[in-house]
């Protein structure tokens, strides 16, 4: 006796993991009139996507990201001026306030452009990691020129339980170093390094194929 | 009397329209603007999650993956109680689907989904 749903509604505490994630993380469509992500970290992840998977969705054999999971986080800078000269210097934290229960964690990576090129110069790159009491300090920068231009480096050690809510993380005292190699070009920021979590789903997660059980010839 | 069964497979099929009203796997391409989570999810552009659909035969071919019980059914249907229902026509094997998601706090989320793609069908 019920009227059908309009499209986009749900019921309050949805049980399946894709009308869950539409409930509590999707963003509500104000937020995406105000503007879609855009820029580096989402062509990077639509560059991902297209590795993982053909046109219509389906995961693509062979090409397994090793997870069904990859979370984005990107960085808020802290407050001050960060060019000195012909030298940047930006320090960044990474905050995730609510990771699901459902979603452990693998890794971590941090992944950043080593080298910008500018008109007539470019701009390059290094990561400081700081110390942890756990982890030493560690200057990340690529020893060959990686492919498309991305280096990714493994951070899951220095990433740290947060104070908030149970579940967030946060990994603090990344500081991005740049210097223009010569020329006089303007001054043009670096995009900021972003973190990829890769998780693992427990609800939604790639199960092997349950096998299909034995049954006799009728 | 399977001999008799077997006798009535023909009739039965002109009956229902021969194969094509047969229990199958159908193409239905949708886009997530139709279900209204285009600002959710910026890939794939298209999703097909196909459907089955159509009337299972008296007679279940082993193909139907249909177990011993949606056998028996179909005989209560067609010899006992016609009110009884005849097998449904549903899903039997699934493949996921990867998707890319924005979310609130202007993350991006690639996520792979089980069970998204209907592959097969089956009579139960």
């Amino acid at each position: 006796n019920q009227s059908p749903l309009p499209p986009g509604s749900l019921p309050a505490i949805p049980s399946l993991p894709l009308l869950r994630a539409l409930r509590v993380r999707a963003p509500g469509s104000q937020a995406w009139q105000a503007g879609p992500a855009s820029g580096q970290p989402l062509r990077y992840m639509l560059n991902l996507y297209r590795r993982a998977a053909d046109r219509d969705g389906r995961p693509r054999r062979g090409h397994s990201l090793g997870t069904n999971t990859i979370r984005l986080v990107q960085a808020s800078a802290h407050e001050g001026q960060p060019w000195a000269g012909r030298w940047y210097v930006q320090p960044l934290t990474y905050r995730l306030e609510s990771q699901p229960k459902a979603e452990h964690l693998l890794r971590a990576t941090v992944v950043y452009l080593p080298s910008l090129p500018l008109l007539r110069s470019h701009l390059l790159c290094t990561l400081e990691l700081a110390a942890t009491s756990k982890t030493p300090g560690a200057l990340l920068s690529p020893a060959t020129r990686p492919r498309h231009g991305w280096a990714e480096a493994d951070v899951t050690p220095y990433l740290m339980p947060g104070n908030g809510s149970m579940g967030s993380l946060v990994l603090r005292h990344v500081c991005v170093h740049a210097g223009r190699a010569r020329g006089h070009d303007a001054l043009v920021a670096p995009s900021h390094p972003f973190l990829l979590l890769y998780l693992n789903d427990t609800r939604a997660g790639l199960a092997p194929p349950v096998a299909e059980p034995h049954r006799h010839r009728r | 009397d399977t001999g008799t069964l077997a006798h009535d497979l023909p009739s039965y099929l002109r009956e229902q329209g021969g194969e094509k009203s047969d229990c199958s796997l159908r193409p239905f391409p949708i886009s997530f603007a139709q279900l209204g989570w285009d600002h959710w999810i910026i890939a794939p552009h298209r999703y097909n999650p196909r459907y089955c659909k159509g009337i299972c035969p008296r007679l279940l071919r082993y193909d139907y993956h249909a177990p011993n019980h949606a056998v028996v059914q179909s005989f209560v249907h067609q010899l006992v109680d016609a009110n009884v229902p005849r097998p449904s026509c549903v899903p039997y094997r699934y493949s996921p689907i990867s998707v890319l998601m924005i979310e609130r706090d202007g993350g991006i989320l690639y996520k792979e989904y089980e069970n998204m793609i209907a592959e097969s069908c089956t009579c139960r």
